[in-house]
Order: C-alpha cells, then sequence, then structure tokens
C-alpha cells in the first residue's frame, strides 16, 4: 500500500541524506555515533532470516540488504572522520555521553519477555524492533545538550520520522484489508513515533516562532 | 499465528 511504499522510501531517504552530506562535507558535527551504532544492530539482528534464504520478495531482499549495507558504511565515514578531522571527531564523541547500556540491556529483557516464538530468529527480531523504538535516544539526548540541531540533523530527523508516522497509516490499513494486527511491531513503532513527536513539537515551535531550539 | 512470523515489513 501507499503508506507503506512512501514510508520505506523516507526512511532510505533519511539514510541517504546521511550517507550523501557525511560524504560531501566530511562533516558529522551533531550526529550520534551511538545512535548510528544502534542502528547496525538493529538492522543485523532484524534482518537475521536474510541468512535462512526464505526471501520474500526483491523488494524486501534489496532494501533489507541496502539498510545494513547504508548504516555499516555510515559508521566507516564516522570513523574516516577521527583521522581527517580529529578536533570535531573528538567534539562529537565528547558530547555524544548517552549510556547505550541502559538501551540495550531493557531491549534484551523485553525481547525475552515479548515475542512470537522462543527461537533465536524471532527473539532477535524482537530484540531489534524494541531497540529500535529508542535508538534515536543518544541523539536527541545530544541534541538537548547542545540546545542546536544543524541541517544535517534535522532533515535526518525529519525523514526518520515520516517514516515513523506512515507506518501507522499502513498498519491500520493492513487490518481493514487484511485482517492483520502484529501488536509488537505497532506497539514499538508507536513508542518510537511517541519519541519523535516530542522532536517535531519542538522543531514546529522554532520553525514558526522562531525560538532557539531545545528538547525538554 | 503463522502469518504474523513472517515479518513482511521492513
Amino acid at each position: 500500500n501507499i503508506f507503506r511504499i512512501l514510508g520505506d522510501l523516507s526512511h532510505l531517504a533519511s539514510i541517504v541524506i546521511l550517507l550523501r552530506t557525511v560524504q560531501k562535507t566530511r562533516q558529522v558535527d551533531g550526529i550520534s555515533l551511538k545512535t548510528q551504532l544502534l542502528y547496525v544492530l538493529v538492522f543485523c539482528t532484524r534482518y537475521l532470516d536474510l541468512l535462512t534464504f526464505r526471501w520474500k520478495s526483491v523488494y524486501n531482499t534489496l532494501m533489507k540488504m541496502v539498510f545494513i549495507g547504508a548504516s555499516v558504511r555510515v559508521i566507516q565515514l564516522i570513523q574516516e572522520c577521527k583521522t581527517r578531522n580529529a578536533v570535531a571527531y573528538k567534539d562529537m564523541m565528547a558530547r555524544d555521553t548517552f549510556q547505550i547500556k541502559y538501551l540495550v540491556g531493557p531491549c534484551a529483557i523485553l525481547a525475552l519477555v515479548f515475542n512470537y516464538k522462543f527461537t533465536v530468529l524471532e527473539l532477535c527480531w524482537s530484540f531489534s524492533l524494541w531497540l529500535e523504538s529508542v535508538a534515536i535516544l543518544p541523539q536527541l539526548f545530544m541534541l538537548s545538550r547542545s540546545g542546536k540541531a544543524g541541517t544535517l540533523t534535522t532533515h535526518y530527523i525529519f525523514a526518520l520520522g515520516l517514516y515513523r508516522a506512515l507506518y501507522i497509516p499502513n498498519w491500520i490499513w493492513r487490518y481493514y484489508t487484511e485482517g492483520r494486527l502484529e501488536k509488537l511491531s505497532v506497539f514499538t513503532g508507536l513508542l518510537q513515533t511517541a519519541l519523535y513527536s516530542d522532536f517535531f513539537y519542538i522543531y514546529y515551535k522554532k520553525v514558526i516562532k522562531g525560538a532557539g531550539f531545545e528538547l525538554p | 499465528e503463522d502469518k504474523l512470523l513472517e515479518h513482511d515489513e521492513l
């Protein structure tokens, strides 16, 4: 359906925006390495089914490979910045202070409690859903502490939030046309959207009222 | 139940 396609495309757009900008400008200003590392973990644990070779469609398989590849490439580019622009890298690391163990640990426990089947594949899949829902927190934490967001960060988070928002009408659509209600995805998806709404609210206020950028 | 295990979303 249209919501699903548009959602996936904005997800793809968010990563392309990030990749292209970092590649072109060699700037990682305002980007959280921790959030990016969490996304690599999210994609690798979610798309483990690629290894079973029970592929659903060309679209599905290709997108999964692109998401894994692009997220790893982002990390590579950030690491390249380490040698190229040591000062900017150090500055980024000094501000990227969120403790990700407080996200990974609880997500692992939630995956053990909420899953469809107690198998490695299903546990990893559930873990990836929980982790994705909170993976942006180090990034938002960084923004709230610096009090300002660059164009790159803003566009990136905007595209990511759009992807999340579009998945909601997609689920409603699928519920009515296919009778499908996948509770884990819906719940973690709503949780993730709620986190983004905070960003959107502040962004809206900043754009409309021209006030300084701040997150509660 | 089996349909839910398909995980066809990204």
